[in-house]
């Protein structure tokens, strides 16, 4: 029932016909974002089955793990950073050498703890979400701050995943930093 | 003096950015948004078309500024520096600097475009600086190497321009760059998608980031360039990313970089997010 081919025949579709340009009457411009989002939600289940088989052991018997993506993370809105108060955030290194990424999701709560792997706690921060952002028509969500880190060192091809958690703005303690 | 990273300087009084330091190279750099008016035709002959879809033709060769200052709001952080500006109703942005990136990033969002008026308004970002570029700049087009661009000239023919600002615009699909070879430093901009782009005085880059054209330009949609979402027009949003440097030096050079952080944001990193309110911090170690 996973379809690759959806997304692949959708990027098809809108190369051959330059759908980004204009060229395409109004009605013609909506089929095709519709039909991209179809194929994006089947490539989304084919990258959470294969991030279930990077992350657990031969061995283990662990039940699925679900991972979803935010589409509308670049208005800064997500219903499931914002409404979730402890979540992990895995992110995946499609590259063939180790990068470092800033990771930016919309939140509701007033601070959050982030911690890696070993254990160790990461250095946030909360923007403030632009007022421009805020008011695009269209925007469904409550958010007017985005929480930032920087995920450090993520493997080629590989991923490293961290633990969030909401809490009160006094149990958060700053990190030592790094020389 | 030690100062080893980048650097903004805002002018108060317009809050525009005046200047920028990176690499140990400061530049002096002025950034706007401007709009070409589309031309309106009657569609009966070729030169007559309006500005569509299809072709980018502006009624003027001068675009007109949306705004010569913007209200703007500085939020430093232990991770990021923000600048929010705001250039008026439908032209904003924020300016980032993230600690150890050695790069500021545009985050601009433009639109709804006001369409009430007689002309469409073809919006661009425009980059201005002091460096001397000879009427040469540099864009990737196709996604192959980068090409040379020279003004008003073509390599096989002896050009005699009649749009001297769609005659000068090129495909951009992830780079524009412009290098002052006397001074060997070189202004670069990335683009999160492609784009057109030009340089249409010595020291300038600009890049088209929004349009809508009010008549249809007759090369067969039939329609205006004048979508609509939520009772309002199309609001885009995207990034530039700026990068300044010398063209090269001892075992350094600026495209290296530019080539670094285009696969970094050309095949950026996916976040996933995944539900652990039943999980302790040791399930998930």
């Amino acid at each position: 029932q996973v379809d690759l081919n959806a997304l692949r025949q959708a990027m098809g579709v809108m190369q051959h016909h330059d759908a980004v340009t204009g060229t395409e009457k109004e009605h013609v411009a909506h089929d095709y974002a519709r039909i991209l989002t179809e194929g994006i939600k089947e490539c989304e289940i084919i990258t959470s089955a294969a991030l279930n088989k990077l992350i657990k052991n031969q061995s283990s018997e662990d039940v699925d793990i679900k991972f979803s993506s935010c589409p509308l993370a670049n208005v800064s809105s997500c219903s499931f950073t914002e409404n979730t108060e402890t979540f992990t955030v895995t992110v995946y290194n499609p590259l063939s050498r180790p990068v470092n990424h800033y990771v930016r999701f919309p939140i509701l709560g007033e601070a959050y703890r982030i911690t890696d792997d070993a254990g160790v706690q990461i250095e946030t921060q909360l923007v403030p979400i632009a007022s421009s952002v805020l008011s695009i028509p269209g925007r469904k969500s409550e958010a007017t701050m985005d929480l930032v880190f920087r995920a450090s060192e993520i493997p080629p091809l590989g991923f490293k995943s961290y633990y969030v958690e909401s809490v009160k703005k006094e149990e958060v303690t700053a990190p030592k930093m790094n020389e | 003096d030690d100062y080893t990273g980048v650097k903004l300087e805002i002018d108060q009084t317009t809050g525009l950015i005046a200047s920028v330091t990176m690499n140990n190279i400061t530049v002096s750099l002025t950034q706007q948004y401007l709009y070409y008016e589309g031309y309106i035709g009657n569609n009966e002959i070729f030169v007559n078309r309006s500005s569509g879809a299809y072709i980018f033709r502006p009624r003027n060769n001068e675009p007109i500024a949306a705004s010569n200052r913007a209200n703007y709001t500085i939020h430093r952080g232990n991770l990021v520096t923000e600048i929010h500006q705001k250039f008026n109703d439908w032209i904003s942005q924020v300016v980032r600097m993230y600690k150890e990136e050695n790069v500021i990033e545009f985050d601009w969002v433009v639109g709804p475009l006001p369409s009430e008026d007689t002309f469409g308004k073809e919006v661009i970002n425009r980059f201005q600086t002091d460096l001397s570029t000879n009427a040469t700049f540099y864009t990737d087009s196709n996604g192959r190497e980068i090409l040379k661009r020279v003004r008003n000239f073509r390599p096989t023919w002896k050009l005699d321009l009649e749009e001297p600002v769609s005659g000068n615009y090129y495909p951009v699909t992830s780079k524009i760059l412009m290098r002052d070879t006397v001074r060997n430093i070189e202004v670069a901009v990335l683009t999160d998608r492609a784009q057109g782009g030009s340089s249409l005085h010595d020291g300038e880059l600009e890049l088209m980031v929004h349009r809508n054209c009010l008549h249809d330009d007759a090369f067969g949609v039939g329609e205006a360039l004048n979508e609509k979402a939520f009772g309002a027009g199309l609001v885009a949003k995207g990034s530039h990313y700026l990068m300044v440097g010398n063209i090269s030096s001892d075992g350094y050079s600026l495209a290296a970089a530019e080539r670094d952080l285009a696969q970094r944001k050309l095949l950026q990193a996916w976040t996933f997010f995944s539900p652990a309110e039943k999980q302790s911090i040791e399930d998930y170690k």
